[in-house]
């Protein structure tokens, strides 16, 4: 295992214990920056850590970002990794950075879904869902895109357990969707909520469970033209925007309708790179422009944040 | 471990409502295992899908005889997982 987070190879994709490996060398090499939380316990009991950037104070107002909520998106976790370390090198040089770190703090779960990961590395590089096993269900596994108490069972989702977009027996019974639900309701105080996936280059706000347009349509609108302008002028990737259902198709139960029902307004997903050659076997040469494209648009929406406190 | 011989991922592009559908209609097919990459979301939308080997033929027949064009985005799945697991092993090494 590397030695540093300098010498982590962010070029590449890493196994779960790698990247648990990298969080705890960031957290003991930045004492004064970065904790890492534990807010809960996967189905197959493994440990669901989120990093925290903070310069201080207590229950400020925060910016949360994660990746790997599907587990074969693996360009999503090793772009969560590479954001990490971005943060730490940065966060006094860059003034988006270190202006919204003077008054708010980032929250960061890179391996979402750790179950998953560990079984797309172990058993099937293809594995999407969780790994739970419910009464009943003669297969494995559900959406935890399709598990929030959103719209939940809706169009957009399946009830069939065997379906890739099952979206479980009830809202928030994967323990890796409630443990985000009890995080973000006992923390109160989340202003931006950005759930990372792969792949097919969108930017996406909600709703996704229904036509009806979200109050403040048009401001995440421009966010996300902003965004995506920041991001293509980088390697000249194009990406599409615009709210879930008429931007890809209906989708129940997901993560950030429940969130901006939350009253959390800048909720946003990605689903990052490819341009469809190789899906989620994108090669990890792409990795660092993939996180250094995203991390562009990520900032377009950090500084929007800070510039409109609500 | 599971593996990806002879794994095809196909890139259908639905150019009508009537291909939409079809395309659509493919996710009941359970049998023939198919797994979604990007689903059916709207006309000229790509729609990437894995399909077993044994289920390529009976799908490309099934493709040509609706008149729907289709291209072949990944040759052989497993290939690229090889690949990605030589990749992997160098950099840990």
């Amino acid at each position: 295992l590397p030695l540093s987070t300098s010498t982590f190879d962010y070029s590449s994709y890493h196994t779960l214990d790698e990247i648990y490996n990298f969080m705890d060398l960031l957290v003991a090499e930045n004492p004064n920056l970065v904790s890492k939380l534990e807010i809960g316990r996967s189905t197959e009991n493994r440990p669901l850590y989120v990093l925290k950037f903070s310069k201080g104070g207590s229950n400020r107002p925060a910016f949360w970002i994660d990746t790997g909520i599907h587990s074969r998106e693996w360009v999503t976790q090793a772009s969560g990794v590479w954001f990490a370390k971005k943060i730490v090198q940065d966060h006094e040089n860059d003034q988006v950075l270190a202006s919204l770190l003077d008054t708010m703090d980032i929250f960061l779960e890179i391996v979402t879904n750790p179950d998953g990961f560990a079984f797309t590395h172990t058993k099937n590089r293809m594995w999407r869902k969780t790994r739970s096993k419910h009464s009943g269900s003669i297969c494995v596994g559900v959406d935890p895109n399709r598990n929030w108490d959103a719209g939940f069972g809706g169009s957009g989702a399946s009830s069939n357990p065997c379906s890739e977009t099952y979206h479980g027996p009830y809202a928030n019974s994967e323990p890796e969707v409630k443990a985000i639900v009890d995080f973000v309701k006992s923390h109160g105080n989340i202003k931006a909520f950005v759930s990372i996936h792969s792949y097919s280059q969108l930017l996406l706000y909600p709703y996704g469970y229904t036509r009806t347009p979200v109050p403040d349509q048009k401001e995440l609108h421009e966010i996300s033209e902003k965004a995506v302008a920041a991001l293509t002028s980088l390697y000249g990737t194009q990406y599409k925007y615009g709210s879930i259902i008429t931007t890809i198709y209906q989708a129940s139960g997901g993560t950030i309708d429940w969130t901006y029902d939350q009253g959390i307004k800048y909720s946003f997903t990605f689903e990052l790179r490819d341009t469809g050659r190789y899906g989620f076997l994108l090669p990890a040469k792409q990795i660092i422009p993939a996180a250094e494209e995203t991390w562009l648009a990520l900032q377009v929406i950090m500084q929007h944040t800070l510039d409109n406190p609500y | 471990t599971e593996t990806f011989v002879g794994h095809q991922v196909l890139r259908i592009i639905p150019t009508s409502d009537e291909e939409l559908q079809k395309v659509q209609e493919l996710q009941d097919l359970e049998d023939l295992q198919l797994d979604f990459w990007l689903e059916p979301r709207g006309l000229g939308l790509p729609v990437d899908v894995r399909v077993p080997f044994p289920s390529l033929q009976p799908l490309k027949v099934h493709l040509e005889a609706n008149g729907i064009s289709y291209s072949i985005m990944i040759e052989d799945v497993q290939e690229l997982l090889e690949q990605e697991q030589t990749e992997m092993l160098r950099s840990s090494r």
